[in-house]
This record gives structure tokens, sequence and C-alpha cells, in this order.
């Protein structure tokens, strides 16, 4: 454990802290996109089925479960919860995630560490989460005006990845032998993807004007 | 490349 990571940790954390606030607080999911919460929900599903094989330590089991929960937690909440589903904007939230589903799927197969179920899931589970918040940025653009809460949660989901950048420099020249390649790219990749909104959300707090997205 | 403990962040 490292400082860089230990942020990142808490940062993605953090963001999961403020998306249950802003639902349980306004009883709404305006805004959130459901299909990202889907995908979120299935990386870490893919990712920590190692809770059963094998123990890292007390905190990663820890946080293993309570990324899990909470990411179960927001999919029912926004499915099923009386009120709350009122609020999602089913006709905005349109991106087709089964083919990110799909091809992060065949990447995996084609690309990973070993050939095993585990580490294919393993696999997976980077690439998705590279590419997951993309049906959240298209519905941030299509509906415009983009509340405190939401720009912080992806503020923070794209900040926590940047993080882990900074982790996998520090354990590169810290440590022996240490190259994750699957990792290090997919999460570039992610950290990548959020740089456009980012430009926004800065500019935006910048002006003290409410975060507008181009159309 | 070590059994077990490979991934061992989350």
């Amino acid at each position: 454990m490292n400082i860089f990571r230990l942020a990142g940790d808490m940062t993605h954390l953090l963001s999961i802290i403020v998306l249950l606030l802003k639902i349980y607080a306004t009883k709404s999911c305006s805004g959130i996109s459901l299909k990202t919460q889907e995908l979120y929900a299935l990386v870490f599903l893919a990712r920590y089925l190692d809770l059963f094989t094998d123990f890292i330590s007390v905190y990663n089991t820890i946080m293993k479960v309570v990324f899990i929960a909470s990411s179960l937690a927001i999919v029912w909440c926004m499915r099923l919860h009386p009120l709350v589903k009122r609020s999602y904007d089913k006709e905005l939230d349109t991106f087709r995630h089964y083919f990110l589903i799909g091809g992060t799927f065949v990447l995996a197969l084609v690309l990973n560490e070993k050939f095993t179920l585990q580490e294919i899931l393993w696999a997976f589970s980077i690439y998705l989460e590279a590419v997951a918040i993309l049906p959240q940025l298209v519905l941030l653009q299509r509906s415009g005006n983009v509340d405190n809460l939401t720009g912080q949660y992806v503020f923070f989901l794209g900040a926590y990845r940047a993080f882990y950048i900074l982790n996998w420099i520090y354990r590169y020249l810290t440590e022996p032998r240490f190259t994750r390649w699957i990792a290090c790219v997919s999460g570039i990749v992610q950290t990548g993807i959020y740089a456009d909104f980012f430009y926004y959300y800065f500019i935006s707090w910048k002006n003290n004007s409410k975060l507008k997205l181009p159309a | 490349v070590e059994e077990g403990k490979y991934h061992d962040e989350l």
C-alpha cells in the first residue's frame, strides 16, 4: 500500500458516497446513467470473484464487499425503489452498452495474463471499467446541465484511476519486477476518457457557474 | 509471477 493507491481507493469510495447521498437526499436518480451503474456492478462482480479463492488483507476484503454491495444497491435503487425509479431518464440513457460488454469480453479472451476463467474475468473487468463511464458521459451531454453532486461523482470517479496511475509509477520505481501492462494501459485510457469532462468541469468551477456541457 | 496474491490492488 502507498499513499497514491490509498488516495485512489478513498476517492473511489467518496464517489460512491456522493452518488448514494444524491439518491438518498433527493429521492431521485435524474442525471444518473443506470447503464454505467450496471457496468460498474459487473466490473466488481467479475474482478472480485477472488474473494472466494484468495485472501490479500482485511482492508482488501472489506473494500471489495463494500464496492460490490454499494454498486448493487445503486442498481436496485434505480430499478426498483418506488420513488427513485420514477426519475430515471430512460429516454436519454440510450448508449448501447451491450457492445461494450461484448467487445471487452472478447478482448479479455485474447489479451490476458493467463488463459484461465479467473484471469479472463479479471482482464474483462479491467477493460470494461475503462469504458464503463461512457453511457454516463453521453447522458450528461444530452441532459445539458449537471447538478453539483453528479458532477462531483464523475470527477471523483475519474480522479481515482488517475491516483492509481501515480501508484503504478511509484510501484514501478520501488518494486522489483513490477510490470502490469493490462491495468496500466487500461487505467490511462480510462483516465483519458474523463479528461474531456474534467475540462468542462474545471471551466465551470473557474467561472463559478453551473456546469454546462456542449450539445 | 507468483500465484495467489498477484492481484493485490482493488
